[in-house]
């Protein structure tokens, strides 16, 4: 499904350049679930928003379900990213002036559905991360946590068939992490595609496959085998 | 050193009311060193925002250092938070435009130092956290955990003798973590006051005390004995 050869990003700061990634290859398979580690720095959050095709490569190739992901135009890569991929952004991105249901509806503004399935839709999303009650606040009115699960829920709204999250329970406590795990696990069952960036063991321990990144490439590689 | 009763904080949204804080009572002494636990929405935050003078309770009582903070003006808050207190943000707060460097430095514009003095206090603070040589980045050229880092150089800048950290190891990796705890530790070992809020027990097993948030109130609160 996910097919990366020889991924490099080099960042140009004036006459200074850091080297994101450095040439990763790999192999994701539909209905993986996968957990990415890695220092601080390592490149994990440049190598989603590669793969979720919200940036670019300075070289290598790309291909998502065989397509080849650097010959796509603007409108085509913001298609695939609507239609098939849910983002949980390591800082949530949230529109500060908008409610929690108005940035879960944001993915579905491109769809031509009614106003009153996108508002359903939305709340639904609410309700499985439990903020259903929270529909009307603005992110500020929020706590660290509930802003963490309204990102959540936005990933989730498109019925996407890859998710991709970024530290998605950094801001949560034990039982909500828990709760949060058990979607991710429940829609990998469904046959959902999950990717997740967590710097904790623990989280880790849900998926199948543990990938760890060290200064731009890949260290480590291992399937786990899960009875 | 801190000392608050009954503190309450309720907000209003129209004519919905969510009670963020139901009668705190508690004492922190000079030089202790604290993890505040709890789930996500339990009002950890609230708390800490208003032990941080960034906010104002309902209801209740706040003194720091013996001085009653609620009878103070705006300029006396902004005082006691520039000199006494370095507040690490849940969302770390920083300032978009400018450099890594800019930011660590802000906390020192109210004082009355040359610019040299600024700009090479600053750059210690952002060695202690391994990062000088990125003085020069913007907050969207740092990775997450380097972000937090910057957040976290800033509130250690002022030479501050409270420490409030909201989740400051929530996006750092387990080694950087490591680096950080060490940091508030040496730090504490000096005499300054430690309160930190951790969503890890692993975290709070570097403090001496663990206090429990739940609804609002402090479920539970334990002072630990370390060898
Ligand atoms: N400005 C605000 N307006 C309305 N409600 C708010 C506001 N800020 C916080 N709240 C609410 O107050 C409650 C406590 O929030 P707080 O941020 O203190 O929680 P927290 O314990 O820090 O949670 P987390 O672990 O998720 O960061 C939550 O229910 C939150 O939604
Ligand atoms: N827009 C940018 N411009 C310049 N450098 C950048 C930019 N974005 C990221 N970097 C740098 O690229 C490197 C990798 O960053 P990345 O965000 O991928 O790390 P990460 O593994 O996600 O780290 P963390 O665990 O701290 O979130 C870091 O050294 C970072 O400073
Ligand atoms: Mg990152
Ligand atoms: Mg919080």
């Amino acid at each position: 499904l996910i097919t990366v050869r020889h991924l490099s990003k080099t960042y140009h700061m004036g006459d200074v350049e850091v080297h994101a990634l450095r040439g990763v290859s790999l192999e994701i398979a539909r209905g993986e679930f996968a957990a990415i580690m890695g220092a601080s720095g390592s490149g994990k959050s440049t190598f989603m928003n590669i793969v979720g095709c919200l940036d670019v490569p300075s070289k290598g190739e790309y291909l998502l379900d065989g397509v080849d992901i650097g010959k796509l135009d603007r409108d085509q890569l913001a298609g695939i990213r609507n239609e098939k991929i849910g983002f949980v952004f390591q800082g949530f991105n949230l529109l500060s002036r908008t409610s929690a249901l108005e940035n879960v509806e944001l993915p579905m503004f491109y769809k031509n559905v009614s106003n009153a399935y996108r508002r359903d839709h939305a709340m639904e999303a609410l309700k499985i991360v439990g903020l259903e009650d929270r529909w009307h606040h603005l992110p500020n009115q929020l706590s660290g946590g509930q802003q963490q699960r309204v990102a959540i829920a936005r990933a989730l709204v498109n019925d996407p068939s890859i998710i991709l999250a970024d530290e998605p329970t950094g801001n949560l406590d034990s039982r909500t992490s828990v709760e949060v795990m058990d979607i991710f696990q429940q829609l990998n069952e469904k046959g959902i595609t999950v990717v997740l960036v967590t710097h904790e063991p623990d989280i880790a321990e849900y998926t199948k496959r543990n990938i760890i990144f060290k200064d731009g490439k890949i260290r480590k590689d291992t399937h786990v085998e899960r009875s």
